[in-house]
């Protein structure tokens, strides 16, 4: 910016001396990453996620490779992962919780959440099980039932369903939990894989000041 | 857009690349391995100013350049190296919470200088 009529303070001279002007250009480079991401100070990790899980969660989503950002970013969009927590459970029924930062939604709305799973089936086998979102009551602390959806996998491996706008209100708010009722006597916890690189996760993808806009229209 | 040389006097785009790694990042930015900031840096002579990417055409660096000769106290002037292209910085990074979060930060990489 031109200071008053003055000379361009970014001109008049000679490149940077890059040897001198390092330390001040990488101090500019961290703070210009954390103003962008709203962060006041680098995040210490209280709870990191295997490499393993990462791995395979990353190699599930689609969308452009690293290095391709997309070509008109008009505003900024996130997409959070969440791994799934194993809640009350049984024989019959899987809980899965996930956690979303609301001081990373908060503010902003979630524009789509997926599930997605690992199922291990025996050969020429269907495996059919409902699938209900759970939300906190406005009432009290209770989860109550939002709604729920009929899902049936015919192989083994990964596969992904797009949860409602229930779901998506729900990791706006931060919590989201789902609960897994198989319809068949097959036990839930041999058809869903957990373990390591098949923990199952829930992509949600978030537009800040998307709310807004949509007010605005 | 023209990049640096050594020894650039004009307005060029310098590369410059922070690796994670070695601010100590690595362990929260999960990917990129870096970030390409890059920045504008050099002169912007009247002659050139309004010319994105400096050398738009030789008609227009020759009209630009009889109006700096004409004017007066032309020295220094107003015009800046500025970015002229940038584009998005993608990052895959754990935020205070240990979400793994996925954006794109529009206008961090500078692909392009000019003089404003």
């Amino acid at each position: 910016t031109p200071r008053g009529g003055d000379q361009c303070p970014a001109c008049g001279g000679p490149a940077l001396d890059l040897e001198n002007q390092r330390e001040l250009l990488l101090e500019l480079a961290k703070r210009s990453i954390l103003n962008k991401l709203h962060l006041s100070q680098r995040p210490l990790l209280s709870r990191p996620v295997s490499r393993a899980a990462l791995k395979t969660a990353l190699r599930r989503l689609r969308g452009p490779p690293w290095g391709t950002p997309l070509e008109d970013v008009k505003g900024q969009d996130y997409e959070i992962i969440s791994f799934a927590e194993t809640g009350l459970s049984d024989i019959n029924r899987t809980r899965l919780d996930f956690h979303f930062s609301d001081r990373t939604v908060g503010g902003a709305e979630v524009q789509q959440a997926r599930l997605m799973f690992f199922v291990q089936l025996p050969p020429n086998t269907t495996w059919t099980t409902t699938v209900r979102v759970l939300v906190l009551s406005l009432r009290d602390t209770n989860l109550t039932l939002a709604t729920q959806h009929l899902l049936e996998v015919g192989a083994s491996g990964w596969h992904q369903l797009l949860l409602g706008p229930e779901a998506q209100a729900a990791c706006s708010q931060g919590h989201l939990s789902l609960e897994l009722i198989p319809e068949g006597r097959e036990a839930q916890s041999s058809v869903i894989l957990a373990a390591a690189a098949h923990k199952p996760f829930v992509a949600a993808r978030v537009r800040v000041g998307a709310r807004h806009r949509v007010r605005r229209q | 857009g023209v990049d640096c040389q050594a020894g650039s006097k004009m307005c060029c785009r310098q590369e410059f690349f922070v690796d994670f790694r070695e601010i100590g990042w690595h362990d929260w930015i999960i990917q990129p391995e870096g970030y390409a900031m890059n920045f504008c840096t050099g002169q912007c002579p009247l002659h050139v100013a309004g010319m994105p990417g400096i050398a738009a055409s030789f008609h227009t660096a020759v009209l630009n350049l009889l109006k700096a000769n004409t004017a007066t106290g032309t020295a220094g002037g107003g015009s800046c190296c500025v970015p002229t292209v940038q584009r998005p910085l993608s990052l895959l990074y754990y935020d205070r919470d240990s979400n793994i979060v996925k954006t794109d930060i529009p206008d961090m990489v500078v692909e392009a200088c000019g003089c404003s």
